[in-house]
């Protein structure tokens, strides 16, 4: 059986909540080490994949692999009725009809409980190959999430150039052209305004913004976001969590004109 | 217009 405590029920909140528009039904995969969920968006372009290690729960409870079916538009029904703060723990038999929420306040004895049935879904998995990226470029999430908002009221799509000087979120459309350029940046007092950019050789992709602004719901979750790139293979965003924990994004460049 | 190959061309089906 699954038993899996989570201090505070916002974290779920976020991470469904990052993720409902792009994926509707997925198998969460409850195994000894966490909460795992890999799921394609439904034009094969993009792909999220979360990783809750055990480590983010107290206590984690998981004796065989069990998946979790489940419809995100049920599940953000659900989590609605979960204050940020509450203790969320879910629960699930071996061989699972329902998942089973219980929301504890910690000020009040408030216990609220709900299940959610669940679903059989056949989903692929993708495995994905161990990459040395060309650039790596740390940076704060809201700055990202400034930059693609800002890019998506110019164009579909944005270039992301890194090269030595910086790098470069650029777009051209009807109106005219826009960009950004980010140089290495070290805040001594406040860490999460860095900007560190890690360059084996130069690198230029581009992608549709309507995604990454779509990934940038991700941004409350992680004062950090981190861009992984290399040509010619997917761009990897990825928003790191306690404990190892992650939330990531794959994203396949456009091509050719 | 640019395209986006799907992921199946870059990741492997387990």
């Amino acid at each position: 059986m699954l038993e899996a405590r989570l201090e505070q029920a916002n974290l779920l909140k976020k991470v469904v909540d990052a993720i409902k528009d792009l994926v509707q039904d997925c198998n969460f995969d409850c195994n000894d080490s966490g909460i795992a969920l890999q799921a394609m968006d439904n034009s094969h372009v993009a792909l999220v994949s979360m990783m809750l290690k055990s480590e983010s729960f107290s206590p984690f409870r998981c004796d065989r692999n069990i998946a979790l079916g489940i419809n995100l538009t049920s599940l953000t029904k659900v989590l609605r009725a979960a204050q940020n703060e509450d203790i969320l723990t879910l629960k699930a038999e071996d061989a699972p009809d329902v998942v089973n929420l219980v929301f504890e306040s910690a000020e009040s004895d408030r216990i609220s409980e709900y299940d959610i049935k669940l679903m059989d879904i056949d989903q692929e998995h993708l495995g994905i190959p161990e990459t040395e990226y060309a650039a790596t470029i740390s940076m704060p999430s809201a700055e990202f999430q400034r930059i693609c908002r800002d890019l998506m009221a110019l164009s579909e799509s944005v270039s992301i150039e890194c090269s030595k000087e910086g790098v470069k979120f650029a777009c051209q459309g009807d109106i005219g052209s826009g960009s950004v350029t980010l140089r290495s940046h070290t805040n001594v007092d406040k860490p999460e305004m860095n900007v560190e950019i890690d360059l084996t050789e130069p690198v230029s992709l581009t992608f549709s913004l309507k995604y990454l602004v779509g990934f940038c719901k991700a941004s409350s979750l992680s004062g950090q976001v981190k861009l992984c790139l290399s040509n010619e293979v997917p761009l990897l965003v990825e928003y790191a969590l306690a404990n190892n924990s992650y939330l990531r994004f794959y994203l396949a460049p456009k091509i050719g004109d | 217009a640019p395209f986006q190959k799907d992921l199946y061309n870059y990741f492997i089906k387990t």
